[in-house]
């Protein structure tokens, strides 16, 4: 169904765009390849919620719309956790 | 604050940065201005000094760059990622690169050159990211309304410092007021506070101008009411908290003194090819800095105090004159033995030390007078 299409790529892109913000910034698993399978799979719910934490939103483990505007808005390059 | 893994950091509190590169979005002296005003936002809260070099590998390395950039992490176009930095140490590390696709701005629209360098370099010093909404070191850009208004919050200083420790405490003459360290650049000079110092004092085309932190008070010739001013907002490019200035008036130039360099202004213009290193100017490299300065435009000789020293400088011959340094108590008995700042009119040297202020006659060599320093200023 085209709506289904639709929301499914919007989904996508919500999923790329937190993947490569945590992939960025929070150390997500580049070498273990944790992949973004399911955005409720333990590792990316923690991550997303070690996000949360840092950046003082409230702590769903989703990819809510604060949480989503906040990967949108510019920021510096330097990640926040790790090496 | 956190910093970085293993706490990288400076061996040393004296660094060199190097603009190796501009940004077209803004002039080169406005980039310059943001980058000094950034570095000196650090500079107010530790014993660090920064010194600007033009050649080689400087400690920081500023550059503007897009996309792949040669350090495996490129830049990604308008937005996102604005700039980058690296930690203390040799080679690439200390560097600082900022997006070329993102539009620099030195005001609160786009992307404000001034307040992503001063996060960067935060990076440059050692802070990793801060989790705290008030810090500059917040990884996400918050753009300030006023930034005449900006200034580190405690959580800054609180890392900063856990590195480098606070600034070095005011000379030891001065009363060490057992408060929380104010950086100047919060302090707002009060006009008639009796405990008032200036940095600098200096005639302009006929008016006073009386120097103290960021800010100066202007006398104008048509009015007996002194106006308060920030340095910035005539001389943007200047520092704050400046050691001495005085004007030759056959040269309608300002020589304004602060470390080692000193700028040339005519009115609002900062001379080219300035600033320069004040060594130019004949002072053995024991000098690293002037307390004060007054030109006798009638003798055109110059006097620069150090310590409780003095220097002659002849204005015609534009060289250091022989037989100095001289103590101040010998030259002018009754004043220092420290001089803030110096002051020709009407006939009279006025020296400022701390809230007092000497009139001295030269002729008859001795103090007339001894007022409150911002008697001028018409409390």
């Amino acid at each position: 169904h085209p709506l289904h299409g639709a929301v499914k790529e919007e989904e996508q892109k919500t999923m790329e765009l937190a993947q490569h913000y945590l992939e960025s910034y929070y150390n997500f698993g580049k070498e273990e390849k944790q992949i973004f399978r399911r955005k409720d799979s333990s590792p990316v719910v923690k991550k997303i919620q070690e996000m949360q934490k840092f950046l003082g939103l409230e702590v769903t483990g989703k990819l809510d719309s604060d949480t989503m505007r906040m990967m949108g808005r510019p920021r510096c390059g330097v990640p926040d956790v790790g090496h | 604050f956190t910093t970085f893994p293993d706490t990288p950091k400076w061996q040393k509190n004296h660094l060199t940065y190097r603009i190796v590169n501009y940004t077209p979005d803004l002039p080169r002296q406005v980039v310059d201005s943001a980058i000094e005003k950034a570095l000196r936002v650090w500079a107010e809260v530790t014993p660090l000094t920064f010194f600007r070099m033009y050649a080689g590998e400087a400690d920081i390395m500023i550059s503007f760059a897009v996309r792949e950039h040669g350090d495996f992490y490129p830049f990604d176009g308008p937005g996102n990622s604005l700039a980058h930095a690296y930690p203390p140490g040799p080679g690439f590390y200390g560097d600082v690169h900022f997006d070329e696709d993102e539009k620099w701005t030195e005001n609160a629209s786009g992307t404000n050159l001034f307040l992503v360098a001063a996060h960067e370099l935060g990076h440059s010093l050692g802070l990793f990211h801060s989790a705290n909404r008030e810090a500059l070191m917040f990884p996400v850009y918050q753009s300030f309304k006023d930034l005449a208004q900006f200034h580190l919050s405690q959580d800054d200083i609180a890392g900063i410092q856990s590195l480098y420790g606070p600034p070095p405490p005011p000379s030891p003459t001065a009363p060490v007021v057992p408060t929380e360290y104010m950086p100047p650049r919060h302090r707002t000079p009060a006009k008639c506070d009796p405990a008032l110092s200036f940095d600098a004092v200096s005639t302009l085309r006929g008016e006073l101008l009386f120097f103290k932190d960021r800010f100066f008070w202007r006398r104008p010739r048509w009015s007996l009411q002194p106006q308060r001013h920030l340095i910035s907002a005539f001389w943007p490019s200047l520092p704050s908290e400046l050691d001495a200035a005085y004007e030759v008036i056959s040269k309608d130039t300002v020589f304004i003194f602060k470390g080692n360099k000193f700028w040339a202004v005519r009115g609002t213009d900062i001379q080219a090819d300035y600033p320069k290193d004040i060594h130019t100017l004949g002072f053995p490299p024991t000098i690293k800095k002037i307390d004060a300065a007054v030109s006798d435009k009638e003798k055109e000789k110059t006097y620069f105090f150090v310590k409780d020293e003095y220097w002659r400088f002849d204005e015609k011959s534009q060289s250091m004159e022989r037989g100095f340094p001289r103590r101040i108590a010998d030259g002018f008995p009754g004043v220092g033995p420290k001089v803030d700042a110096v002051l020709q009119a009407f006939g009279f040297f006025y020296f400022f030390n701390g809230s007092s202020q000497f009139e001295f006659d030269a002729n008859a060599r001795r103090v007339t007078h001894i007022l409150k320093s911002n008697s001028w200023l018409l409390c």
